[in-house]
């Protein structure tokens, strides 16, 4: 089970798109996944909306909490299943905000996200059977757990950064997004000194690219030229892939549905298949 | 003195293009105004890096700590003069991250700002005497202070919105960004209550609005016809200006200059003097 995060401080760059449209290519292609919303906004749930059943199972606050309130046991997560089998939801909830008042001082408030998604598993993250199939016995674990979050670097996201295996970051091709990107890394390089964390690659992903924009391509050059210079113990690299800036990517949210299902032919959708196979290369090259 | 605060916990929906840009318009337009950086991520500062002395000043953070440590005495901000004469500016820090671990607990952790910036103004607030005259005897404030806040809504956006008379909302005409609003408005509400605070109006902004796509004008039409139906103490409006998407805008921060100093002839100059003018108008009319 891999644990991939979708993170940048910066704003509006594209990590929740990302994060759903990774998510559902990875499914498509035939592995288990599971995409948990950790932004309070839950722009990630809502992107999802038209696949979602109508009872919509436990949210992440309320796993987090219980995990807080009962040690002991093991985690019930009941996840919510999709149309798209083999894609689970762990659902957002506006309530996440509160957890950085909440947990600012206890011992665990960084490293909770990971002890709770890698603790030996509890029978019950088994997700739900698939409607499909109520005899089949369902597997314990997933091939990916895909993680949204909110943007800057607060409690939430560090914890999201302290439980991967590999981070993805969405970096808009337009200069305000850039300048984070050096802060991020220093964060990342950080964070696994203090909390030893498995950190094993970072990912340059780059979003909103307008090929006939002078910004996009300087940009990207910048990018491609600078990154080598950061002496890291996890590899960095940016992607093959990129992914063009596609209106269809911004209609989609609004109907509730990925890429994949609402444009399947569109240069939003392509890209984001494209992005899955080169994570799943990555994956079988280690 | 007006306290204006450009606010919304959407990421990337033009929060700071929209601080600097109304900041630097309403100075051409011969108003004294402090912009002042309350981002760890410091972009309102880097945008108008061309303008400022090669040593800054203060930085906000600096201002902050102090005001905790010597609660009695008047806080010293020495602000940083820019190159356009009535425009002066309160440096971001990216030490702020970490203002929301140290504060929480205090009990001035969600009117410190306010308290800061409205408590009787000390000498010391005297901006530095403009490089261009050096007998004159700076005024000891400001017609506007323009607050660019980070994305989510943390201790410091808090701060920033219980501190305002009037919060503009930066929109970007896009689906998910139209979701976080009726969340952003009911926060607003709830600030009013707890904290009897001196809002008097909150404007909606749309900003990346390109008439030809079907997605900014069905959004604009989404938000002109359901903010009627919130029923506030304050009064709520969208912006008669409406800022289109401009290259230029996204190019100019890689110049650290401003869209006025940096294209003069763009739309997206000539927008945000539109909503300088439409500010200014506002404030005329109470
Ligand atoms: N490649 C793309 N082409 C066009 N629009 C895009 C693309 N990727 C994302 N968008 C749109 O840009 C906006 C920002 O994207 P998104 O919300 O995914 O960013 P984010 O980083 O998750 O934002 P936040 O920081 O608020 O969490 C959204 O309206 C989204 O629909
Ligand atoms: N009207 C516009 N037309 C084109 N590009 C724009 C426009 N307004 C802002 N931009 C660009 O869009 C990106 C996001 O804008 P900006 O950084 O101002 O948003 P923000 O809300 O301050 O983001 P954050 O949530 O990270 O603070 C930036 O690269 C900026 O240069
Ligand atoms: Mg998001
Ligand atoms: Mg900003």
């Amino acid at each position: 089970m891999k644990i991939l995060t979708v993170a940048n401080q910066k704003g509006g760059v594209g990590k929740t798109t990302t994060a759903v449209n990774l998510a559902v290519s990875l499914s498509a292609l035939d592995h288990r996944v599971l995409l948990l919303d950790l932004d309070p906004q839950c722009n990630a749930t809502s992107s999802l909306s038209a696949l979602l059943p109508d009872q919509p199972r436990r949210d992440i606050y309320a796993v987090i909490t219980d995990y807080f309130q009962n040690p002991a046991t093991p985690v019930s997560f009941s996840l919510t299943p999709t149309t798209l089998e083999p894609l689970f939801l762990l659902p957002g909830s506006a309530d996440l905000a509160a957890l950085e008042i909440e947990l600012s001082e206890h011992p665990d408030s960084r490293v909770f996200l990971r002890k709770i998604l890698r603790s030996p598993l509890p029978p019950s993250l088994s997700p739900p059977r698939p409607p499909s199939s109520p005899t089949a016995d369902p597997p314990l674990d997933f091939d990916y757990l895909i993680l949204d979050t909110p943007p800057g670097i607060g409690l939430i996201t560090v914890n999201a950064l302290v439980a991967a295996d590999t981070v993805l970051v969405p970096v808009q091709t337009e200069y305000l997004a850039l300048e984070g990107l050096s802060q991020l890394l220093r964060t990342l390089i950080l964070l696994q000194k203090n909390f030893q964390t498995t950190l094993d690659s970072v990912s340059i992903l780059l979003t909103m690219f307008d090929s006939r924009l002078r910004l996009s391509r300087a940009v990207r050059d910048e990018i491609t030229s600078t990154l080598p210079n950061f002496h890291t113990s996890f590899s960095t690299a940016v992607c093959h892939t990129i992914i063009p800036r596609n209106i269809r990517l911004a209609e989609a949210p609004s109907h509730g549905k990925p890429i994949l299902l609402f444009d399947p032919s569109s240069t939003g959708a392509e890209a984001y298949l494209d992005l899955a196979r080169e994570v799943l290369n990555a994956e079988s090259r280690q």
